[in-house]
């Protein structure tokens, strides 16, 4: 038996809108400790790493490991029947089918269950290996979104290149040339405004946009956002989600010809 | 010109 609740639907909702753009369908894997979802995306460019850490639902059972292949466009759905506030409990049986998803007013006085169909992924588990990043730089989620939906419109490449002063962010297309420098910031009210960046080596990376803002869809989640960077390896964007897990996306570089 | 690369080349299947 598998069943895990949380006090607001909204959760559920912003993190499907933060994976439905890059997956069509994805496993969730729950076992005691949690819920834990990681695909690559079609073109197998970037990876989605969704932990949500059983201790932080309302109430979580999860008797047997189980894997729940799920359609993203159908959950994204069910999902748009629920109310933000509505409380959320998944269900499933031991070896089922299928899952239920039921929705609770604060007032109880509405309940609605949607039982959806699961289906069974081919889903290959990818080792992650352990990085020593160069450059971690956290910043504004807003800010970030900002960024990657500004410098869209002058390529299909950005290129970010953090020193200890700062981390730029620059395109370049047929347009011209545009450059946003974000400068660590000295000291701030509210530690979500910050820049902060902690840097072993300078680094310079190019990222596809595309991607980038693929990403930004996790913004309402957190109000921060941390890119770990190290030369030639995969980008880690990574988005809190508070007293209940994060959200990873994995992008790969491009390089040069 | 630049090339996209994959992301299996830095992974490895479990």
């Amino acid at each position: 038996m598998f069943e895990a609740r949380l006090g607001q639907a909204t959760i559920l909702k912003k993190i499907l809108d933060a994976i439905k753009d890059l997956l069509n369908e994805a496993t969730f894997d729950c076992s005691d400790s949690g819920i834990q979802l990681q695909a690559m995306d079609n073109s197998h460019v970037s990876l989605v790493s969704l932990t949500l850490r059983s201790d932080g639902f309302d109430k979580f059972r999860c008797d047997r490991n189980l894997s729940m292949g799920m359609n993203l466009g159908s959950m994204a759905k069910i999902l748009k029947c629920a109310n933000n506030e509505d409380n959320v409990t998944m269900k499933a049986q031991d070896n089922a089918d299928t899952v239920t998803i039921m929705f609770e007013s604060a007032n109880q006085e509405k309940v609605s269950d949607y039982e959806m169909k699961l289906m069974n992924l081919d889903q290959e588990h990818l080792g992650i290996p352990e990085t020593d990043f160069s450059c971690v730089v956290r910043m504004p989620a807003m800010e970030f979104a900002r960024i990657c939906r500004d410098l869209a419109q002058f390529s299909e490449s950005v290129v970010i290149c953090c020193t200890k002063e700062g981390v730029k962010f620059s395109a370049s297309g047929d347009v011209g040339t545009a450059n946003i420098k974000l400068a660590q910031t000295g000291s701030v009210d509210k530690e979500e405004e910050a820049v902060i960046i902690e840097m072993q080596e300078p680094v310079t990376l190019t990222f596809a946009c595309r991607y980038l803002n693929a990403f930004t869809k996790a913004t309402p989640l957190s109000t921060q956002v941390q890119l770990s960077m190290c030369a030639d390896v995969p980008l880690v964007v990574e988005y809190a989600i508070k007293d209940l897990g994060h959200i990873r996306y994995y992008l790969a570089p491009k390089i040069e010809d | 010109a630049q090339t996209q690369v994959r992301l299996d080349s830095f992974f490895t299947a479990l």
